[in-house]
């Protein structure tokens, strides 16, 4: 049974397209067929695969508005052995989202392409911009399962409240089959008071939803992205990628 | 003559609101006279000044959704002496830009609402959220001045191709008036050769638009807002602070 996880967080910076890369370069490894789904108009998570969202002719904007656009067609090997398939984004997946808008079947169009294609992975990651849209909104719907990561940072944490409620909402009005697999803390800073008492706060509130692996503050982070690689793959002993491992298993284990 | 100045990047996490924040706080201590408009749905500037964005009853939805709505009477006096006036969001802001989308004048109804309110300030600094959606596009065509923060990160650097192309449409076909005040480099890690690097790559593409003062990463940033304050008026003396002074004084002096 395929698992469908969406990672969402409307605040803006937090890790979703790093935990994204991340993660699905981690299940990959682990020996788990992963498909990746950028839904961000920015192509953050193509881009970080060392892909020029300029040079993309099909992708996910095809994939939203076409009634029968073949998955496979536009599928990009990406990651460890090129094993990841990767659904890309271009610069036209804004105009997409002004396009279904307008269709009054909005909310489903990436929920019905991923029926409609009979996908053959274990885990499909969708990574999703810094809004709750049009766009996340066919993330939430399409998916079975929300992650959200949460930077160690009072003003990232103050939205997470708002993104549980349109969860809810979501849930009751759009995709009954939708759960919270959990909350994560990204960008930890252990030699920052603040980071800890984010992370106290969430776990008072949250209690169980918040995974006990913790995705530390590192600058590699921001520097493999350049090389078209993720940390996992390229640095598999930093503490970084340890963490992602972790978190991998502890999500598969999970299931 | 009101400068208005918006401060725009789509992507998320760079320090558009903690600039805003800061910058208006330092303008202010300078002697000017300073509004702050909310347009993000999060109102991340609204929460950064301690006001609870649930209890806001009246705001920047209003001011758009509303034709003859009266600016002063929503004003919250914020910053330092309280002499900063915030318009401040809430969370029926989401909600307002769906309402706006159906109305012929929907790019420039924040234009609008200030050109009747005759503002007596001398300079209004615009928050935007981290996207090119409506109300950003109200934001850069309400302003004259556009001004662009840029994490020393990688995938941060990479949209502001786009930005610019956007600014440039906006200019052409919504806003002759508008123009490119400059792009400043935020979360800069002196002991980083990657945002050494970035901060190079973005000088040798952008050359003089790139303001010389470079705000350094600093966790205060994080922390203060839970006082409800700017790290300007908090720790004045604060590396992170006197960078933001020195912007608002270049910024002050560009005019
Ligand atoms: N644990 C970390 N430590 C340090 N930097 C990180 C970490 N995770 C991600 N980053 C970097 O921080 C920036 C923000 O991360 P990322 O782009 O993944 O966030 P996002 O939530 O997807 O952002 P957006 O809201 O714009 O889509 C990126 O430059 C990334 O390389
Ligand atoms: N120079 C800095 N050093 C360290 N942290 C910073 C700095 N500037 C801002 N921050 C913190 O980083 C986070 C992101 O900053 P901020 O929220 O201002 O960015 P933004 O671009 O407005 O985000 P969004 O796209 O979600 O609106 C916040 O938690 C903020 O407190
Ligand atoms: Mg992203
Ligand atoms: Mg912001």
């Amino acid at each position: 049974m395929t698992r469908t996880i969406v990672v969402a967080n409307q605040k803006g910076g937090v890790g979703k397209t790093t935990s994204v890369a991340n993660l699905g370069a981690a299940l990959s490894l682990l020996g788990h067929q992963v498909l990746l789904i950028d839904l961000d108009p920015q192509a953050a998570l193509t881009a970080s695969f060392g892909i020029d969202p300029y040079s993309i002719s099909t992708g996910t904007p095809q994939l939203l508005m076409r009634d029968r656009f073949p998955l496979s067609r536009s599928l990009v090997p990406v990651g460890p052995g090129r094993r990841i398939g990767l659904m890309p984004a271009s610069l036209s997946l804004a105009a997409a989202e002004v396009q279904i808008a307008f269709l009054p079947d909005r909310t489903t169009r990436l929920q019905q392409a991923l029926q409609r294609n009979l996908v053959p992975f274990d885990y499909i990651l969708i990574d999703t911009p810094p809004s709750l849209g049009l766009l996340t909104l066919n993330g939430l719907v399409a998916a079975r399962e929300v992650l959200i990561p949460v930077q160690c940072h009072y003003l990232a944490m103050r939205g997470v409240r708002g993104l549980i409620e349109t969860i809810w909402r979501v849930k009751r009005k759009l995709n009954p089959d939708l759960s919270l697999l959990g909350l994560f803390a990204t960008m930890y800073d252990p030699y920052s008071r603040h980071s800890v008492e984010v992370i106290a706060e969430l776990r008072s509130v949250f209690k169980t939803k918040v995974f006990n692996v913790i995705i530390p503050e590192n600058v590699r982070f921001a520097e493999v992205p350049v090389a078209g690689k993720t940390l996992v793959e390229y640095m598999p002993e930093h503490e970084g990628a340890r963490a992602y491992w972790q978190l991998a298993e502890v999500i598969a284990s999970h299931g």
